[in-house]
């Protein structure tokens, strides 16, 4: 039976693709099986295991979703995006009532993996609500940066919003992941020191240091951690899945 | 009669509003006066002058928009943001048939200012193509990262879009600014040297830096313009500046 994380984090460029790619690959090499679903419209999570966007949004898609998956080289299983505006506008106009739908069908496609990965673009709006309705749990991943806290306040909102209309079922967060720190930078040290007292619990304990090879990876169509194993990143990411598999165990 | 720039990429954390609030006060430095107003329902604008963002969102607002404005210390006029979820649910539902009323109470504000500079939401949503409709140009902060260059194709997608929708006016790209750039990384040359040979006319000539003082600057309610004066990244925005003036000029 399938674990679904959502990724997400209204906030832009905190690195939600980026933990999508590499949890996903690394959970893979840890001998678990993985779906990466990628519901950003920008389709950053195909584009970076080197695959191509579907013309439609698959979650629209009369299609069976099992049907538009692909594999990658890295062994993770793949449910590519679509850059189509009309479709994204289509579901950002989705009624909640109609969310049921497209969250049963993402579920039935998650079934067959021990893990899947919902990778959401950089908004609070109905892609992001329908991840976290199909979710058990909340990945929410956090630049080292001012502007990065305070989004936080308004994703825990939409997390407790998300719970309540989902009635009983809890949303808990599986984690904050404190990620691209730069330790030659105060404000870094600042912005961990502080999340790390307001969310004692939620944060990982691994943090994820901003590294060169991480950037030049997604530009190769690779995760970091297939393409540079020796990265500091990529240590980092495998500590985040001994992290992952903990909590998730204990959930 | 203002110049009205919106300050747009889909793509997240690339430094819409870092743009937004650091050419703002470099503007008013060299003498103009400059509105910022603060789409995105995030409030990283608002909150990065050390205002605080309004109730409900002022473009919905029965109010006039030259009520809700508020001043800042380092002399830009604001028309804050605001976080309320079913103001910006409102607004991504918008038809295009309603956008004139938004459009045009925002053009008669920025009446009174020589510039006025809209921060969007990283999205190609409603938020962004009221914007867009509403705006004499576009300029598009890209980082000297892999991921920018896949969304450039996207933005330019929409910019088109837009245009036709218009009608007869053009919306000329003002250009693209290169930000972030860590010149120890050998990928940021390689996107430097990319995006300018694709863009050769739109990219301006000044890359912003990647610099700590932008990201303290902000934690602190300022500009870097204003919090750290001998910053590199200060110089850049006054370069930034200066070409601005002359494509406002030429345009
Ligand atoms: N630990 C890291 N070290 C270096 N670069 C990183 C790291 N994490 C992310 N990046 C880079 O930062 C940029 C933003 O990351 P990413 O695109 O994954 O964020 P995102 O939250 O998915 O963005 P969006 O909000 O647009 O969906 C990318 O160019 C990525 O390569
Ligand atoms: N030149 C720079 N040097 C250092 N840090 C920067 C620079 N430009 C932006 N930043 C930092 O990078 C982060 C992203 O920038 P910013 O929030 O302005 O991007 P954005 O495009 O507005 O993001 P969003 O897509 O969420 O609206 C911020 O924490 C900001 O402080
Ligand atoms: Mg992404
Ligand atoms: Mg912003």
């Amino acid at each position: 039976m399938a674990h679904i994380i959502a990724i997400a984090n209204q906030k832009g460029g905190v690195g939600k693709t980026t933990t999508a790619i590499n949890l996903g690959v690394a959970l893979v090499m840890a001998g678990r099986t993985c779906l990466v679903v990628d519901g950003d419209p920008q389709c950053n999570a195909t584009t970076g295991f080197g695959l191509r966007p579907l013309p439609r949004h698959p979650w629209l898609s009369p299609q069976s979703l099992d049907q538009l998956v692909s594999p990658t080289e890295e062994g993770v299983t793949l449910l590519p995006g679509s850059p189509c505006r009309q479709d994204a506008d289509k579901l950002s106009a989705l009624p909640t009532a109609r969310f049921r739908t497209v969250v049963s069908r993402l579920r039935t496609l998650a079934k067959g993996f021990d893990f899947a990965l919902i990778d959401c673009p950089p908004s609070l709006g109905k892609i992001t609500q329908i991840a976290l309705h199909t979710a058990d749990t909340v990945l929410v991943p956090l630049q080292c940066e001012y502007f990065a806290m305070e989004g936080l306040a308004q994703m825990c909102g939409l997390i407790e919003f998300i719970r309540k209309q989902r009635g009983q079922q809890a949303l808990p967060l599986l984690g904050i992941l404190l990620n691209q720190f730069d330790p030659s930078w105060q404000i870094a040290h600042e912005v961990v020191a502080e999340v790390r007292s307001y969310f004692p619990q939620a944060c990982f304990k691994t943090v994820i240091p901003r590294e060169q090879a991480v950037s030049e990876a997604t530009s190769h169509g690779h995760s970091v951690v297939t393409y540079s194993p020796r990265a500091r990143a990529t240590l980092a990411y495998a500590m985040l899945t001994v992290e992952t598999l903990y909590r998730c165990d204990s959930n």
